[in-house]
Parts: C-alpha cells; structure tokens; sequence
C-alpha cells in the first residue's frame, strides 16, 4: 500500500535526522505511481502531485517524527477536496420549482444507466415522490423491456412507444405524460452512446433542449481508465451536466477516474452505485473514495 | 519530423504519456521504458523513429502471437463459453461471433445463460432472431446450469457444430458468482470433459487498471482460453491487455468496434500497436 511504500523511504533515513528533499522527491514518485495504478488522469497526477509536493516540503513535514503519515494526510486532503469534500449540498438532487422534476442519463455503453434509473427511481419513491421512467434507448435489443421489467419489479409505471418512433420525441411526449399523471419525478433513461458519435451526441443535447431536466447525470463505470477525461469533457461541452454517478463500486475498482471526471467537468458526484439490485445505490462519500483511490 | 528527428528527453516523456494515457499501466510502462534504454545503448539508437519502431516491437513481443479460435477435434460440438464483469459487451460479442461464425458455415446454437438480469434472456434472443441462429432459454431466474444442460441435449440433436453459452455480468470479486461459473462448467465436462473449448473472457477497453485484476480472477476460477477486447471503436486504447497478455499469457482472439453484427475483427497485434499512436 501507499503507506507502507511511503514508510520504507522515510524508515530508510531514521536515525540520519532531517528528511531531505530528495526523500519527498521520492515519496511523490510513490504518490504518482499510486494514482496511476488508480485510474487518476496522467496529467491530473502531475498537477496534484506538484500541489502536494509544496505542501510536503513544508516545514511541518521536514520537521515531522512521522513523515509518511504526514504525507499521507496531505494526499488525503487534497483527494477529498478536489472530489468535493467541502461543499455536501451539492451532492443533492435539484428539485423543480413545479413537478415533474426531471433527471436524465447518459453516458458510454454499458456504464450501468437503465439499472441506476431503477435504483433512482427506487429511491425516490421512497422518499415519497410519485415516480415515473422512460424507456428513451430505442437502439439496444430488448433495452425497452428491461427498464419495462425493473419498473414492473417496483411497481413504478414506464413510459414507453413503439419501436420506430424517435428518443427526441419520445422524451418530450413522455414529460406530457408525467404531468398528465401529476408524477413528482421523471427519469429518463438513454441508449449508451459514444462521446466522439456526433449525430448521437446532438440527439441527446436536443433531448435536454427540448425536455429541460433539472439532473443531467453522467453514468460512469468505477473501472473507468484514462479516457474517463475525455468522455466527461465532451459529454459536459455538448449536453451539459450536472452531477455523475459512478457505478459498480462494489467491485475492486480503485475509482481514479472519478476524481478526473469530478476534476474536468466540475459537477458533483451526487450517488454511487454499489450492486445489480434496485437498493444498491448510496450517496457519495468523497472522503472514503479518496482513502480508496489511495489503496 | 520525427524520421529525421534525435532522441530527446521529449521523446522519452512523449513515449511514456502515450502509454499511460492508453492505459497500458506505470509497472508495464516502466518495464518497456528500461528494455528501451538497454536498446538504445545496445543498438546504438539515435533516431527518433527509430526508438519509436523499437517501442512498437517491443510492445508486439507482448501481445504474444495471435491464435485462432480453437475448435473441438474430439467432439463433433465445440462450445464456446463467454465470461466477464457487467456490461462490457459479452451478450453482443456473442451476436458477432455467432453471425460470423454462420457464415463461414458452421451450425450455431446460443444458450441463453444470463437468467438474473432484465430482459438478458429477451436480448440474446433478439441477435438470435436477427441472425437465423437457434437459442436455447429458460424463464427469468432459472438455474443457468438447467439452460446449459438443455442447450447442449438441443445441440446434440440438432447437429450443431458450435454451442455459444452466455453468462451473466459477474464481478470478478463475488465469490458467489464466480462459484456460480464453476458450476455452469461442471455441467458442460459433463457433456464432453474438453469442454468448454474456449472461455472467452470479454474486457472493454475502456477498463483501466482493474482490466488486469479482472483477467487475473477469471483465470484462477474459470479459466480464460482468449480474450474478446471491445468498444474499441471509442477512444480509449485497451492498452491493459498488454498486461494481460503478457503476465497472464492470454491470447486477444477478437476485438469489438461497434455495436453492429458486423463489427467484429479477429485481432491483428500489429495494427493494434499502431493505434496506440495515433
Ligand atoms: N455489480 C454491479 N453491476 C452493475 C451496477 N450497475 C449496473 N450494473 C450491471 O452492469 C450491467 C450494465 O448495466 P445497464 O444498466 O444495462 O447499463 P447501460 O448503461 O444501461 O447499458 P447500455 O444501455 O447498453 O448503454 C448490467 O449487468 C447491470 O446489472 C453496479 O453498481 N454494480
Ligand atoms: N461502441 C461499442 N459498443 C459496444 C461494443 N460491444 C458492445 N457494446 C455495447 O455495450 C453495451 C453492453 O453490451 P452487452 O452485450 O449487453 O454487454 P454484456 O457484457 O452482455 O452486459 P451484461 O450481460 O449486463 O453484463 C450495449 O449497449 C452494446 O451495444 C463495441 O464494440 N463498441
Ligand atoms: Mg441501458
Ligand atoms: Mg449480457
């Protein structure tokens, strides 16, 4: 672990007194390889690593019995504010001013969208409101029915058409529809689509355009690699977002790519998903992802 | 330029952030990184292209050399078992496989073996219908054993010549399920005890470094026989495999680019590495 690679450098140079700064240079090399092994966006590494190497060779650390904690700490910090730690109201889900309130997913394929607009859904009902989803994937084989099967599971109506028909019109017909059965919340559920598929790409912005949810949630698998940046960035330029869910946290995924999508759109990451089941979802907790990250 | 061009401290750094960025992982970047400084020392490097040709090399020697998907040649049915984490891209790999595989005139059966999630069982059969390709299937929440064990009785009688078994989206982490997969391999050496003839482990190239703890898992449990690489049509690189392949010592039988049937490849290690410099 990091804290054990951490304490061999500093174990190295007990008993010689000051640590030097060629040890901190040495610890950040052990920081940068555990990001990296995390998922952490490579130029992002750099960044963070260079912001806590100033802290590092702060007089605090020089001065310290224990270094490596000290270190640690610091990483830690910096992990759980960039992933926004200090502001927790941002992680609640934007109510409409008049119902329905409406969230929308979207992301790569198989990110886990149909499952986590059950689980939204789910757990909206919960707390009360009079839920609703829409079945807008018209691409994916059987993508209707599997979010017309979870909604008969809950008990929570799904607002579906005939195959042909358009996920543009599709939307904007079922917000009628929610308001016809004075639903509280919509959730809207897409076909998984690539960031770099421009035709698919408009089709969701127009899709916002013409729906005007409150929640534009990017979907993003935990297991997510470096191109977590990229696929944040274009979804965020050309649909706009308003906060992420990061999904399948239950397996041992070490979720770096949540602290570059957080990083590079600057939206919250409201929920995590932590299970097939329609109960597995939990609100985001940035100071256990980032002792995670940290592995 | 860069045919003409001297190794620079540039370069090395360019080289390196096109690795990682790829997500070929800092352990396997740092191993090629040092085989290439012991190469340019040895060989007398200077060029840059040179160094770059030496890194693409070296990145081959990793891949390993590609195999073909390896038939029965005891049994007149080959199965083909496809496993991996949720939502990568098995059930449509599987569609691919089966369509290019009819097409090249071999008799294929699918067995629909996802019997947990929504509509699994109603996806699969969907490809089924598009393709011409007979699938075996019980209702939701069967023991995907029982669908198994069905499937290979139908192929048996129907003079199928390959058997696609489809499972569920499992966590490489979930002792439960990977103990599940035993069993569905139980069941199929109980047919045949070669089979399955190939577990296909399917990883989406989208996976960073968990790409390896996931292979490395399915091995120990399962067993893997090739890897199914996917949504490579994207931006990310897969670059995991290289891991994978080497440590590992999987073949990558077939990439996914797209979402279409016809999207399938076999995999070329050659064009894969130029890719990663693109
Ligand atoms: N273990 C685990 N599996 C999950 C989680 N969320 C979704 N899944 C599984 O991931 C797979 C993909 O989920 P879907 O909901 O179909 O994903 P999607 O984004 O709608 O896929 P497309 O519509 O094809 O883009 C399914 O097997 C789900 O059961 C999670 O939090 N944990
Ligand atoms: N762009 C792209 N999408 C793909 C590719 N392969 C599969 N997909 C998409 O990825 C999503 C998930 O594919 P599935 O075949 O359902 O994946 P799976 O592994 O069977 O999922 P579970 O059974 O839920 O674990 C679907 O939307 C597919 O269309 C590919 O090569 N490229
Ligand atoms: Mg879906
Ligand atoms: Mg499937």
């Amino acid at each position: 672990s990091l804290t054990q690679r951490l304490d061999n450098i500093f174990d190295r140079m007990r008993g010689k007194g000051k640590i030097t700064e060629k040890d901190v240079a040495d610890a950040m090399r052990e920081v940068r390889q555990a990001l990296l092994e995390a998922d952490v966006n490579f130029k992002l590494v750099k960044q963070f690593v260079n912001k806590v190497q100033e802290r590092a060779l702060g007089a605090e650390v020089l001065a310290s019995l224990t270094p490596a904690q000290h270190i640690i700490g610091i990483v830690h910090d910096e992990l759980v504010e960039m992933l926004g730690g200090d502001d927790p109201e941002a992680t609640k889900i934007k109510f409409a001013g008049e119902p329905p309130t409406i969230l929308m997913l979207v992301g790569l394929q198989g990110s886990g969208k149909t499952t986590h607009a059950a689980k939204l859904a789910a757990y909206f009902r919960k707390n009360g409101q009079k839920v609703g989803m829409v079945a807008a994937d018209m691409q994916r084989p059987a993508a209707v029915q599997q979010l017309q099967q979870l909604g008969r599971q809950l008990d929570i109506p799904v607002y579906a058409e005939p195959q042909g028909n358009k996920p543009v019109d599709i939307t904007q017909r079922a917000v009628r529809w929610a308001r016809e059965q004075a639903l509280t919340v919509l959730i809207l559920d897409t076909a998984g689509r690539l960031h770099i598929d421009d035709a698919l790409m408009q089709e969701v912005a127009t899709i916002r355009q013409r729906t005007q949810p409150q929640e534009v949630l990017l979907v993003v698998d935990a297991m997510t690699g470096q191109d977590a940046v990229r696929v944040a960035d274009e979804f965020n330029k050309t649909v706009g977002l308003t906060g992420l869910i990061l999904t399948k946290m239950d397996g041992d995924a070490r979720g770096g790519a949540a602290l570059s999508v957080r990083q590079v759109t600057g939206v919250p990451i409201k929920f995590m998903g932590t299970g097939e089941k329609t109960d597995a979802l939990e609100p985001f907790y940035p100071d256990r992802l980032a002792t995670r990250i940290l592995g | 330029a860069l045919e003409h061009d001297d190794i620079t401290d540039d370069l090395w750094d360019e080289l390196e952030e096109t690795l990682i960025t790829g997500d070929v992982g800092v352990q396997t970047t740092d191993k090629l990184m040092q085989v290439l400084h012991d190469r340019v020392e040895a060989e007398h490097l200077t060029r840059g292209r040179e160094l770059r040709d030496a890194l693409k090399e070296e990145l081959e020697i990793l891949l390993g050399d590609p195999e073909p998907l390896v038939f029965s040649d005891t049994s007149p049915i080959s199965v083909f078992l496809v496993v991996g984490v949720n939502g990568v891209g098995k059930t449509t790999s599987i569609a691919k496989l089966a369509n290019l595989l009819k097409r090249q005139k071999h008799r294929v059966m699918l067995a629909a073996g996802d019997t947990f999630r929504a509509a699994a069982t109603e996806q699969i059969k969907t490809w089924g219908e598009r393709i011409g390709v007979p699938v075996i299937s019980h209702q939701h929440g069967a023991d995907p054993g029982a669908v198994v064990y069905d499937a290979m009785q139908a192929a048996q009688a129907r003079g199928t010549d390959v058997l696609i078994v489809d499972t569920a989206g499992r966590l490489h982490t979930k002792f439960n399920l990977m103990e599940e997969l035993k069993k569905i391999m139980k069941v199929l050496q109980k047919y045949d005890p070669e089979a399955p003839h190939e577990v296909l482990l399917v990883i989406d190239a989208t996976t960073g470094q968990n790409g390896f703890a996931q292979a490395k898992q399915f091995v120990q449990d399962s067993g893997v026989s090739g890897i199914i690489l996917t949504k490579l049509d994207g931006t990310a690189r897969g670059g995991i495999v290289f891991a994978v392949a080497s440590e590992l010592g999987l073949p990558i039988k077939y990439i996914g680019t797209g979402e279409k049937l016809g999207d399938i490849a076999p995999f070329d290690p050659v064009q894969f590495v130029d890719a990663l410099f693109e």
